[in-house]
């Protein structure tokens, strides 16, 4: 038996508009210490990885480990009957064929129920390695958001490069060239601060479109963490306050 | 030209 309660059913909804475009069907693996989902994108270049730990949540219960293999699309449609304060409550039985979703107002005593149909998914699971990442930019989640779609005007490629003074976002093409530099940026103003932590120094390529779909989890946080290795992939990551933190993977792309 | 990667080169399948 599993169910877990949100108080704040916005937080789902958010999260599940901000993985929709990317991933179509997702196994939520469901354990007694909260919900965790990982996906890629069909194209194997992008991959969500969802936590949520069950303290974020009102009420939670889950007596095993369970796998519930949910059409994201259809989530999402589901996802539309919630008004934005009602509270969220997730139920499914062992062995179960479907989700139970309920959505509740206690102010204007409306209540919506939906037994969403799960779909079985061999869904291939990647082991992601703890990377020590050598340069973390914490940016403005909006003004991130502004900057790649700026950007993506001029250029379905942006070059990330990162020193101890400030991030780089640069772009060429028939418009021209160009780059957005920040630096280090403590103001009182917590949110609109970027702080760079640069052990050593990165310079990777990324498909705009991509940082595009992520950005779309920005307003679940108000920052973004970019997370840079010269190796490795690109991590955007979300954190929920209380919750959990959703994470986005994105290949670089290989100049040859 | 920029060659997209993908994240198999990158993360084992388990």
């Amino acid at each position: 038996m599993f169910e877990a309660k949100l108080t704040e059913g916005l937080i789902l909804k958010k999260i599940v508009e901000s993985i929709k475009d990317i991933v179509t069907d997702v196994n939520i693996d469901i354990s007694p210490s909260g919900i965790s989902l990982q996906a890629m994108d069909s194209s194997h270049v992008a991959l969500v990885s969802l936590n949520l730990s069950m303290d974020g949540f009102e009420h939670y219960r889950a007596d095993t480990n369970m796998v519930l293999g949910v059409s994201i699309a259809n989530l999402a449609k589901v996802m539309k009957l919630a008004d934005n304060n009602d509270q969220i409550t997730l139920q499914a039985d062992q062995e179960a064929t479907h989700l139970k979703i309920i959505f509740e107002n206690p102010k204007t005593e409306r209540t919506t129920e939906f037994n969403l149909n799960l779909i079985t998914i061999d869904s291939e699971h990647l082991a992601i390695p703890e990377t020590e990442y050598s340069s973390v930019v914490t940016i403005n989640s909006g003004e991130f958001s502004k900057i790649c779609k700026e950007l993506f005007s001029l250029s379905e490629t942006v070059q990330i490069t990162t020193n101890t003074d400030y991030v780089q976002f640069s772009v060429e093409g028939e418009v021209g060239s160009g780059q957005v530099r920040l630096g280090h940026n403590d103001s009182e103003k917590k949110e609109d601060q970027t702080i760079l932590e640069v052990s050593e120094s990165v310079q990777q390529q990324f498909a705009i479109r991509y940082l595009n779909m992520f950005n779309k989890a920005s307003t679940l946080s108000s920052f973004t963490r970019l997370c840079l290795h010269q190796e490795q992939p690109l991590v955007v990551e979300f954190k929920i306050d209380n919750l959990g933190v959703l994470k986005y993977f994105l290949a670089p792309k290989i100049s040859d | 030209i920029e060659l997209q990667g993908t994240l198999k080169s990158f993360f084992e399948e388990m």
